[in-house]
C-alpha cells in the first residue's frame, strides 16, 4: 500500500469484464429483471441498450420501492413496468483508461463501477471486493 | 497502509451501532421482512431473536430464490413463510473485542459483518464503506 503499486493498477486488469456481467435490457418489464437478479443472486446489476452502450443500474431495492403501495406491495405491477422507467441513471461511468486510484473515493459509496470505453459502451464493473481482496493480500505481506 | 493505525482500531469505534441498525426478528414472516428491507433500502439486515442474539442475516435475494417457483416467482407464499426458514444462519460473527485487521479478510467476501458481545448479544455491524472511507482518506494523506 506503499501505495503506488496497488492503486496505479489499470481497470482493464482488474475489473469484471462484460461477458461475465450479468445485466438487463431498457426495455425490460421489471418482472424480467426480478428474475434476472434472483436467479443471478445480485442486488443490483446494470442496465444496457441494444447496443450495449451503458444506461443505468436496477438493484431490488429500487424494483420493490417502485411498486411499493399504501398498503402492500403490489406485485402484480411488476409485468406493467419497465426497467427504464424505475432504473437508477445517474451512476458513475469509470472510463476504460482510468487508474484503480481515482475511483477509490467512488467505490466508498458504490458497492460496484461501470466501466465504458470513449463511446460509452459498457465494457465491465470494479467491484469492492475486489479492491479489498487486494488490500488485504498487501496488508499480510 | 502505514498499517498499524489503520488496522488496530477498535471495533467498538467504527461499527455502527445496533440501535442504528434496521433488523428483523426470527419470527416474522418474508412478507414482513420484505417491508423492512424495501422501507430501509437495504438488500440485507441482521435477523435477531428477542433477547437480541443474533441468529442470522436475510436479504432480499434469499427471500426470492426461497419463493422461486418453475414459472414464475410466488409471491403470495411471502406471508405463509418466517424468515426462520429462509434466513442464512451461517455467518460469521465478530466478538467486540476484535481489532479491525482479523476482520479485513471477512469483508472480501461479506459486505458487513456481524457483531456480537461475549454471550451472543447483538453489538452492530461492521461495514465494507466504513473500510474504504479509512483507506480511501489514508490514500490521499
Ligand atoms: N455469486 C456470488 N459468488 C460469490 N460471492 C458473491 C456472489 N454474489 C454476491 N457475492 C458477494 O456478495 C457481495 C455483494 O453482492 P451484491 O449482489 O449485493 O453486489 C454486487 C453486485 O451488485 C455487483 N456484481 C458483482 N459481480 C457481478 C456480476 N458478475 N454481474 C453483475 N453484477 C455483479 O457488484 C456488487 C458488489 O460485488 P462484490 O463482489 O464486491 O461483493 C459481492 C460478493 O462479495
Ligand atoms: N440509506 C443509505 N444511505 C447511504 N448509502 C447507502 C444507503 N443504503 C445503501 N447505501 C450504500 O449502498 C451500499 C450497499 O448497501 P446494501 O444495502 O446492499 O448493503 C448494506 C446492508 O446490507 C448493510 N447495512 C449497512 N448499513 C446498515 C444499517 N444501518 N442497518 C442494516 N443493515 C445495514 O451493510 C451492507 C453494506 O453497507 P455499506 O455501507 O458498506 O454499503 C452501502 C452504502 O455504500
Amino acid at each position: 500500500l506503499y501505495s503506488g503499486e496497488f492503486l496505479e493498477v489499470s481497470i482493464r486488469d482488474v475489473m469484471i469484464p462484460s461477458e461475465r456481467v450479468a445485466h438487463v435490457q431498457v426495455g425490460n418489464s421489471l418482472e424480467h429483471a426480478l428474475l434476472v437478479l434472483t436467479k443471478s443472486g445480485y442486488t443490483a446489476i446494470p442496465v444496457l441498450d441494444p447496443h450495449y452502450r451503458l444506461m443505468g443500474l436496477i438493484s431490488t431495492p429500487i424494483i420493490m420501492d417502485s411498486i411499493l403501495g399504501l398498503e402492500r406491495i403490489e406485485f402484480e405491477q411488476l409485468e406493467k413496468k419497465r426497467v427504464e422507467e424505475a432504473m437508477n441513471s445517474k451512476i458513475p461511468r469509470i472510463n476504460i483508461h482510468s487508474t484503480l486510484q481515482s475511483s477509490l473515493d467512488l467505490l466508498v459509496d458504490h458497492p460496484f463501477l461501470c466501466i465504458e470505453d470513449d463511446s460509452g459502451i459498457f465494457e465491465g464493473i470494479l467491484t469492492r471486493r475486489t479492491v479489498l481482496l487486494k488490500l488485504s493480500k498487501q496488508v499480510k505481506r
